[in-house]
């Protein structure tokens, strides 16, 4: 474990407290993209079967747990709340997710480390990973006026598989034979991704206005 | 992992 990465899973969670915050807050879930909290389930899912089979640590059991129970508990908001749910949008949220979804099976079935069930869902599961954000990123442009909340919410997700990318560069000078391809060009990939809302979000922050992406 | 390590990372 390295600070970076500590900073990460920290700036990780955070964001889904900001997330839960603005739910329970304003009992809204204006700007929130179901499908993308919908594919960050799966994506924990396939991930963390580990869990079943093998212990880390107090610390990465407890975090795989609260990210599978917190999504869960955001999509149960989103889904099933009397008032929250009348807030979403499904109109706009309207990504096809299985166009993310499929893809990145079939590539864990051919790039993965090991043809294994449970190898070819972590390799899923970090494929997905870096594009999960999308149908977000998408409804923030159909939205006009995003809520600060929503806009932190994805300022740090996508600061925290940035501070990942610290990390794995930190590993790679610090332990001699440390090799990560899979996850290091989807990781990469991923924060790409990011830099168009990073670039409206810190413009926005500068000028002291609202944030809004060009559609 | 076919490296032996377990996925230690989240």
């Amino acid at each position: 474990m390295n600070i970076f990465r500590f900073a990460g899973d920290m700036t990780h969670l955070l964001s889904i407290i900001v997330l839960l915050l603005k739910i329970n807050a304003t009992k809204s879930c204006a700007g929130v993209s179901l499908k993308t909290q919908e594919l960050y389930l799966l994506v924990f899912v396939t991930r963390y079967l580990d869990l079943l089979y093998s212990y880390i640590s107090l610390y990465n059991t407890f975090m795989k747990l609260f990210f599978i129970c917190s999504s869960g508990c955001v999509i149960w908001y989103i889904r099933e709340h009397k008032t929250v749910s009348q807030t979403y949008d499904s109109a706009q949220d309207t990504f096809r997710v299985l166009f993310l979804a499929c893809p990145c099976m079939i590539l864990a079935l051919t790039v993965n480390h090991d043809f294994t069930v449970t190898e070819v869902l972590w390799t899923f599961s970090i494929y997905l990973e870096a594009v999960a954000i999308l149908p977000q990123l998408v409804l923030l442009q159909r939205t006009k006026n995003v809520d600060t909340l929503t806009g932190n919410y994805v300022f740090l997700l996508g600061g925290y598989r940035a501070l990942y990318l610290l990390n794995w560069i930190y590993r790679i000078l610090t332990e001699p034979g440390y090799r990560q391809w899979i996850v290091w060009i989807s990781g990469t990939i991923q924060t790409a991704i990011y830099c168009d809302f990073f670039y409206y979000y810190i413009k926005s922050w500068r000028n002291n206005e609202r944030l809004s992406l060009p559609s | 992992a076919a490296m032996g390590a377990p996925h230690d990372e989240l």
